[in-house]
Order: C-alpha cells, then structure tokens, then sequence
C-alpha cells in the first residue's frame, strides 16, 4: 500500500524478485482457474494416447481463428458392448461440456480397408437408462466409400441432454454388396477402428458461457 | 505504455511471462506453453490522472499541463489496464476431453492512470 495513496498498486514497498516471483506465479494460477471457471486443476486419470490426440487436434479450427461462437471440444470414446465394431456403442463422457449448449457436433470414424463395396453406417442415440431397442434415436446414416477417416454431421439437438452428461451412441454398420454377394459377407470382420490411436471420437463447438456473448462477439 | 525499469515511479506495466512447466501445469494445458502475464504499477500524481498511457495526443498533453497546475487535485488516480487481450487455451478437462477456449482479458497490454 503506497504511503497515503487512495489505491494499492500506486507505488508501494517494491518485493524482493523470488518473492515476487513466488507472487506471480500464485497469481497466474488462481488468473487461469477462474478464466477456466475451474475451482481447481483437473486431476488427469487417463490421457488419450499422443497419437490420437495430436491426430485430433488437426480438426480444430487453425488457432488463428478466434473461436468467436464459444468453445471447441473433442471427446474421445470410450467403446463397450461391442460384439464387432459394426454394432459397438461409444460412450462420451461431456459433463464439462454442458451438452445442452451445443451448437455443432462431427463424429469422426476410421473405416478400415474392406472388401470392395461401400460400408452403410447408421449412428442411434441410445438413452442411458435403455437397454432395449426403443431407447434410440437415428441421428445419422452415411455411405462411408472408402477407407481412412470419415465426419458424420450429428444434429446437436439430437445430443442435447438435460439428464446426464455421459452421451452413449450405437453403431450399426453392413457392408453394401460390391461385386461380391452379401451371402460372401465377411461375417466377423471388424470394418471399423474403434480403440487405440484410430478410436472414434466426437468434434463440438459449444455455446459460450455467458448468455448472448457469441453474438455480441460476432457483431 | 512504458514497461517497467527497477527506477520508474511512474505507472508503467510489470511484464512477466509464466511458463506452464513452472507451474507442473503442462500435463493438463496443452498449448499455449505459457503465457505474458502483466499488470500495472506505479505512482499515479494527478497531471497524470486520465492520462491514456499510450501515446498521449497533443490535447491530453495540455489536459495535464493544466491538471499540474491546478492546486486542488481532483481525489487518488490509480494505475490500471486500458488495454487488455484474451488468450486462447487447449486443455485437458476432467474426463481426458480436449477443450479450446477464448479467455477474454487475460493479457494486460496497456495500462494508465484512472
């Protein structure tokens, strides 16, 4: 506090440097944790692997591009119930990201190299608590022509959910006849990657925070 | 806005960059590696109250001229940020998902006398 001046940065007792070091590093913590709106530092119990994850980050948006509609996230998938990859259900667990503020979602998919012919895909939403087919909603279906890496456009109100963060989404996949029959159907052949470095995963762009912000930044 | 030497009284800006390794942070925030963070400090006497701090203009410059003389200064001015930018962030969140956020105002670029 500066001898008798009205404000406490005017002048003052300057610190000794360690200390105000010590001061500013305190202070660029508590700086990023409230700019986060975190009340801490996340606790990370399982990284995704480097190579997914750097695989991942060439679909962000260039950071030249300010994200002026909100935030981006990407949400890799954890996969159970899978007895072939053509009827797995991915788990997404998005309870940072407030699925109910989403504005735009991609599910990114590796078709592996198949017989020839196309792989038909249908994506469902399948409802936390339903284990029985009614719980499910068709969100997307897509030809995938070729092998390599696919983006689904999902409608991100078909995502929302005021329920639960965790999002679960099934997979129903057949490989279209080329000049094979489907009689030569590879029966157990898996089509599509879903673990590892080519697991799927979920690309969304979320609302900002504060009410109306994306569109004041946009004017 | 004047950077700070050891010497300055005057409101100026303290840059420090914060590298996230020094904080053991670079396992959650993945880009940038660190980042400027400023503020402001120093001695606000009143000609230099309402100054801008950048590149006063020919007119702030008389505005203070005659704020020094006159004898009744107008109550404390204060050093603080006039200028100030966000700061992109990608991060790792709790469930191992990958978040790119803007934060608004993070890097205090400017700073003057209120």
């Amino acid at each position: 506090q500066g001898a008798g001046s009205g404000c406490p940065n005017c002048g003052g007792p300057t610190l000794a440097p360690q200390a105000e070091r010590a001061l500013v590093l305190e202070l660029a913590k508590q700086q990023i944790l409230e700019g986060l709106h975190l009340t801490s530092r996340p606790r990370i119990t399982h990284p995704p692997p480097q190579a997914a994850l750097a695989r991942a980050l060439r679909r962000l948006q260039p950071r030249s591009v300010p994200t002026a509609d909100g935030d981006e996230v990407i949400s890799f998938a954890t996969v159970a119930d899978s007895t072939s990859a053509c009827s797995s259900v991915l788990t997404f667990d998005l309870s940072t990201a407030q699925p109910h503020q989403l504005s735009r979602a991609r599910l990114w998919l590796h078709a592996r190299p198949a017989p020839p012919g196309s792989l038909y895909l249908r994506v469902f939403r399948r409802r936390p608590s339903g284990g029985q087919r009614g719980a499910r909603t068709l969100l997307a279906e897509q030809h995938l022509p070729a092998a390599g890496w696919h983006a689904l456009a999902l409608p991100s109100g078909g995502l929302r959910a005021k329920e639960s963060a965790v999002l679960k989404l099934q997979l129903k996949c057949r490989l279209l006849p080329g000049n094979r029959t489907s009689a030569q159907q590879p029966r157990r052949q898996r089509l599509l990657d879903t673990a590892g470095d080519r697991r799927p995963f979920l690309q969304l762009q979320i609302w900002p925070r504060e009410p109306g912000a994306g569109r004041a930044r946009r004017r | 806005t004047p950077t700070c030497e050891p010497e300055t009284p005057l409101c100026c800006r303290r840059d420090h960059y914060v590298d996230f390794q020094e904080l053991g942070w670079r396992d959650w925030i993945l880009q940038p590696e660190g980042y400027q963070l400023n503020y402001c400090s120093g001695q606000c006497p009143p000609h230099l109250a309402g100054s801008p701090g950048i590149a006063a203009s020919f007119h702030s410059a008389v505005f203070s001229l005659l704020k020094a003389n006159n004898p009744w200064p107008l109550g404390t001015s204060c050093c603080v940020p006039t200028a100030r930018r966000p700061l992109s962030l990608l991060y790792l969140d709790r469930d191992g998902n990958v978040v790119k956020t803007d934060v608004p105002d993070m890097v205090v670029e400017a700073c003057g006398c209120s």
